[in-house]
């Protein structure tokens, strides 16, 4: 079991970093920010502690709790998208992920999203947001059927669209 | 893509029989208003994978069933009795009563592009049952053709709820080290 | 203090419908939706508890829980307001309230925003979106100055362009 | 309007003097890219109505003190020094070093139009000290001109933080109970 652990740690350890680069750098700032992980006890880490650290791009370290809201939601973000990567099911889905994010970071996530789901996974994602559905391939529309008394959806997709 | 299209039946907020169609783009958004249905739709695809009922907002599955009359019809002391137990009423719910049965089924094409069908009812005494290609199976037959497809229920790191992403940094040491522990 | 708490509890009970009819109304549906306190043990009422429910337009009585998101958080809103009136402070700072609304609600909330701090209230609402921010009376811009490493602000009247 | 400005020293990621002029707009929103300060702001408002620091995402008082240097001129591995404790370094952050005290103050005005100013130290020892008026007061005294006027800090019905507005519908019944005490 120990080793179980160890090998899910030492991957998720070993790509966080990447990933949360991929995911907050632009154009500006080529290199993204800074996470890592780290244990608590080396010895019997199932039982202790794993903590997470992230820098966004061009800030000091603070701790976790300090992060605004947005630069949380990127930090969080990047790990479940190292979760996902240790056992990667065919698809993710994600539900309103982009609630705190502004645009910035909203476009920061779309192109991360294309490019994961170009090579391997399928992403469904509910989300309010304008500047993140424009980038998708599908749309599916939901809305409220009020004479029936139900839900209902229209699929479309926009690739038919592109020029 | 694998997840082709879902089939739903009086699923939470989907009266009769709905077909949500996700084509085969790589990258889908599911869009429309606040209440319209999307956040149960989600609710369905982790439904019809076996994730228990209480992460989808519901203290029993038989909450998961349509519930509802035809909203236009009915005056307003009507409205206050809609919340009676969906299973003692009729099952019909095209005449405007409530729902006694519903199922999903997610349509899955693999690799070799072969279709699978996992289909997941909630019969008319609130109980779970599991078909495969249209063959009742046992849960645990389910899950394993599931783990095939490399879909971890149990660990379910492909799946993220309404309002639980800024939790997962924040979440203390233990609780991180638990999760890196299920997921292994 | 079962006193305190029952005038406490009399005027939330009491305004709690109208604040969330107030909220929820459309120019469609002129009535907007159902809110109601109630509690679960008259004798000593501090000690057990008080329940919220509210049925959104149009729609059938469900459980807090299975609402969506952006109606929970329109049925929180109402609550809020209605603790607020209890012993109205002067002001009222929220922090990104809006983040599960969709537009429609999103403007729903600027409205009755507008029409309270006309009447006695300063709001002060901290908001990534245009549709709540447009309807400002007044602008407070915060950015990051990156060469001073520090946060700073820019005010701004809007209501010095309006013709 | 009530709150007319706020002067920030050092308060979280506001280095040095700040003042934000709330003008006397009925109605003001507060906007930004994600980590600019606006949330930060929130804090210092109520930081100086005398909120404990728990709420404001700091575990002491020390956390609310500017803590930074210029970050133009920093090198990597530099970069990782700089959350040394804000306490032990020298006063002076214009030269780039971190900062040992800050304060907020708040610039109220009554329904006299007369001017109230409010402001709350964080001592070079980590303790708050209270002044009313320039004048040094124990916080009772400042507390209860804040009561004159409504601002009832125990009760906090003036504030809902970020990702807070959810909770408050989806809370259970004693909770509710409690809160409705706690305003009472
Ligand atoms: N068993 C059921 N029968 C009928 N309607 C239901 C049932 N369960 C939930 N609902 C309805 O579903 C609605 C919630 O849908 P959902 O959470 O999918 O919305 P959403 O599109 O995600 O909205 P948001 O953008 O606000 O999150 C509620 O209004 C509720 O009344
Ligand atoms: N004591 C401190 N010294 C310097 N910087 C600090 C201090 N405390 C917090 N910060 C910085 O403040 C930033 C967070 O600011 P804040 O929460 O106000 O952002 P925000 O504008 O609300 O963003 P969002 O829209 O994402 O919620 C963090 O990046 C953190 O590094
Ligand atoms: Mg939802
Ligand atoms: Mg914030």
């Amino acid at each position: 079991r120990c080793d179980l652990f160890n090998k899910a740690y030492e991957h998720m350890s070993g790509c966080i970093d990447k990933i949360y680069k991929d995911l907050t750098k632009a154009k500006n700032m080529p290199t993204g920010g800074v996470a890592f992980l780290s244990l608590e006890d080396a010895e019997e880490p199932y039982l202790s502690g794993v903590r997470y650290n992230v820098m966004p791009p061009s800030k000091q370290f603070v701790e976790m709790e300090q992060l605004s809201g947005g630069e949380k939601t990127m930090a969080a973000l990047a790990l479940l998208f190292a979760i996902h990567s240790f056992h990667p099911a065919p698809f993710f889905v994600l539900d309103e992920v982009d609630a705190a994010l502004d645009p910035t970071n909203v476009s920061k996530l779309a192109r991360y999203v294309r490019h994961q789901a170009e090579k391997s996974v399928q992403f469904l994602i509910i989300s309010l947001k304008s500047t993140l559905y424009e980038h998708a391939d599908g749309l599916v529309g939901v809305y409220r059927e009020q004479e029936e008394n139900s839900s209902k959806s229209l699929s479309l997709d926009l690739r038919k669209y592109v020029e | 893509m694998p997840l082709k299209r879902l089939e739903l039946y009086n699923f939470k907020s989907y009266r009769g029989t709905q077909i949500i169609d996700l084509g085969d783009a790589p990258f889908t958004c599911i869009i429309g208003p606040n209440g319209a249905g999307k956040s149960n739709l989600m609710d369905a695809i982790s439904f019809v994978l076996g994730v228990k009922s209480a992460q989808l907002r519901s203290t029993q599955l038989r909450d998961l069933v349509y519930r509802g009359r035809k909203a236009a019809q009915m005056d307003n002391d009507e409205a206050m009795d809609v919340d009676e137990e969906a299973g003692e009423t009729l099952t019909q719910t095209e005449n405007g009563t409530d729902a006694r049965s519903a199922w999903v089924q997610a349509v899955y094409e693999d690799e070799n592009r072969k279709e699978w069908k996992f289909r997941r009812n909630i019969s008319t005494v609130g109980v779970s049952t599991y078909h495969l290609n249209s063959k009742a199976v046992p849960w645990t037959a389910y899950n394993q053709q599931l783990e095939k497809f490399n879909i971890l229920v149990k660990a379910k790191n492909f799946l993220v709820f309404q309002g639980d992403v800024e939790g997962v940094a924040s979440q203390d040491s233990k609780a991180l080290a638990r999760l890196i522990d299920r997921i292994s």
